[in-house]
């Protein structure tokens, strides 16, 4: 029954379609399910993009308040952040793929877009709310997944995030704490101002038994490569650039405190505002050092494993 | 032809053995600690 | 002028009939394609210099066929005519081949190996003239001089399943991983090769050896940390003065990274994969050994 999720039942979605529950709830998707396939799909995608951030769309179906992704293919457009609506290049071979796919007897239907934040996590910037709003005006049901890439080298599991817009004007109720992740000060701005109009969902992922079977083989190539690899190593402009953003950032708190200086006595809101500065900085340091003394732990027991034979 | 396998997988170690190695990777060791002593 | 056209037509039919080809092809070269009396149109004038091209490449003059291809090449961006553009691409390759321009001929093999359709105009394209493009592909590729560029269409080509199916395939693959090459493969190779493929350089050596000597230099950079040229000399079978000369030449191409201390007579090769990189390297090695092992154990019950 692992396989029973890759059936599609076209009159199931076709009275979904018709019934539109999600019109009444902005909040009525929660769940997202993602494939093996469409994962690593969108994960080998946004790695070829290196910096530039890429996108591309996702095929599915709902279940309930569940969006189900099948499937993902990419677009011929780069660079989704530098410009409104970038997907407005590849209409043409949206179509296209669509109804060659119809063709072909798939019949999951869009079900929404992914892109890349290369090295600055999973969020939804101004632009990608902005996209994600005049889609799920016109293409609901319609999902937005972030992948960063870079972070998925460094943390070694994949990091990404589905989301769903707000309707404009939507007062969401209070937010439970989603993940805590470092947002860079370049991007602060674009991030501040918008994460009131979306929420994330929870993902969880599911493969067929030929997946299984596949992986299973694939399984040497995931020892060697975790056995091989040096964290230190593939993300040194990474941390780089975390290290030089954390200093931006002390810099920053340390100009705010100085101007503060005026009053002597901090009034209590400020002073709490202060150290949730501080406290993110102190986080953001925290976690890149663990990541980096993880790196070195793996190069010392390889090194004792591989090296101190005699 | 196993045995000989394993012999010629034990030939192998260590994986690397290099003036430069260890002073790269002495390297690398210093860096993340002082990566570790600057967040402390 | 067109009574003279006819006649000449006609006595390259009758000489291409006997199998004079470069009787055939100075008859048609006759034509003046370019009078100003009467007016020919593109595609008739790209279907001449495309057979004149043929005629010439049947006796492997590459140097009147190049003269008319490189008319044709002027004429064959408006053509629509997908049989004599097919044909300009074969002429073009092979000329690129007989003036050992090996790696821009492979290219162009690869690229004709990879047509789609199977009947173009009244031209069938049958499986075998397509296997015959991706030999002349991998063939070429191995000609060629080693170093960046090679390895690239090398890994194209051996990332291409349909180049495991084809005879010259173990070779092809000795040569993407860079392993060193013995006499016998390299002689049976020799046997599939061309006149023009096996024609001698000035300096005495055949294409043909020069790429193997490269090739195994290459391999040997990749095997040794340094090596005397005596020791270098016989592992290549050849003199340690030719093998130095060789290995000097290909560093100073930047086709391999080096030095030579001609007072020791010793090659040291530098590998600018960093410390750390090659460990990891050294390791993946070993993982594979070791699930090579097991997995030996495990088919023998063990």
């Amino acid at each position: 029954n692992t396989d029973s999720i890759y059936h599609y039942d076209e009159s199931a979605q076709t009275k979904f379609q018709k019934e539109k529950q999600w019109t009444n709830d902005p909040h009525y998707f929660k769940r997202v399910k993602i494939s093996a396939l469409a994962l690593l799909k969108m994960v080998v995608h946004a790695r070829s993009g290196g910096n530039i951030e890429i996108m591309g769309l996702m095929q599915g179906k709902t279940d309930g308040d569940a969006i189900i992704v099948m499937d993902a293919f990419a677009l011929p457009v780069e660079g989704t952040e530098t410009r409104v609506n970038a997907q407005a290049d590849a209409y043409e071979y949206m179509v296209d793929y669509s109804q060659t796919n119809k063709q072909a007897g798939r019949l999951e239907n869009v079900v929404g877009w992914y892109h890349s934040h290369p090295g600055y996590g999973c969020w939804l910037s101004g632009i990608d709310v902005s996209t994600q709003m005049l889609n799920q005006q016109f293409q609901e049901p319609f999902l937005a997944v972030v992948i960063d890439p870079t972070r998925t080298v460094s943390a070694g599991k994949v990091e990404i995030g589905a989301f769903r817009t707000y309707p404009e004007g939507y007062k969401p109720p209070d937010e439970p704490v989603s993940e805590y992740q470092t947002i860079p000060l370049n991007k602060i701005e674009d991030f501040g101002v918008h994460c009131k109009q979306y929420y994330s969902l929870d993902i969880t992922y599911f493969k067929s038994s030929l997946d299984c079977r596949l992986l299973d083989l694939l399984w040497n190539k995931y020892w060697v490569n975790t056995l091989s690899s040096s964290p230190l190593l593939a993300n040194r402009d990474y941390v780089a650039g975390q290290i030089s953003d954390l200093a931006e950032k002390l810099e920053q708190a340390e100009n705010h405190l100085h101007t503060r200086l005026g009053p002597m006595v901090l009034p209590t809101q400020r002073k709490k505002e202060e150290d949730s500065q501080l406290a993110k900085i102190t986080r953001d340091s925290s976690k890149i050092t663990v990541e980096q003394v993880h790196g070195l732990m793996s190069q010392v027991i390889k090194d004792t494993l591989f090296n101190s034979v005699h | 032809s196993l045995v000989r396998q394993v012999s010629s997988l034990l030939r192998r170690l260590p994986a690397i053995e290099s003036e430069k190695f260890q002073d790269d990777f002495l390297m690398e060791y210093n860096d993340t600690l002082l990566v570790t002593y600057l967040a402390m | 002028e067109e009574q003279v056209l006819i006649i000449r037509e006609k006595l390259a039919e009758l000489y291409e009939s006997e199998e004079q080809w470069s009787r055939a092809a100075q008859m048609l070269s006759g034509i003046d394609l370019d009078s100003g009396i009467r007016m020919m149109d593109e595609a008739y004038k790209l279907s001449k210099c495309v057979q004149i091209a043929r005629l010439y490449l049947e006796d492997d003059d590459a140097v009147n066929a190049e003269a008319f291809i490189n008319k044709a090449s002027f004429l064959v961006s408006g053509s629509q005519h997908e049989v004599l553009n097919l044909q300009y691409k074969v002429c073009y390759a092979r000329i690129l081949d007989l003036k050992r321009k090996f790696l821009e001929a492979a290219l162009r093999y690869y690229d004709i190996s990879q047509i789609e359709q199977r009947q173009i105009g009244e031209e069938l394209i049958d499986e075998d003239a397509l296997e015959q493009a991706l030999t002349a592909a991998v063939t070429c590729t191995i000609l060629a001089a080693a170093g960046p560029q090679r390895s690239r269409v090398l890994a194209t080509l051996y990332k291409d399943e349909r180049c495991s199916k084809l005879k010259i395939y173990p070779i092809l693959q000795k040569v993407y991983l860079e392993r060193i090459l013995r006499k016998p493969e390299i002689d049976a190779f020799a046997e599939e090769l061309k006149a023009h493929q096996k024609a001698l350089l000035p300096d005495k050596f055949t294409v043909l050896d020069r790429a193997m000597i490269e090739h195994n230099l290459l391999s040997a950079s990749k095997l040794y940390t340094n090596i005397s040229f005596e020791e270098l000399g016989t592992l290549l079978g050849i003199a340690p003065e030719k093998a130095e000369k060789i290995a000097s030449r290909m560093i100073y191409e930047d086709r391999m990274r080096g030095s030579i201390d001609q007072v020791e007579a010793f090659i040291h090769f530098e590998d600018d994969t960093e410390e750390l990189q090659q460990w990891d390297e050294q390791i993946v090695g070993l993982c594979q050994a070791l699930n090579d092992v097991l997995d030996g154990m495990a088919k023998r019950g063990l």
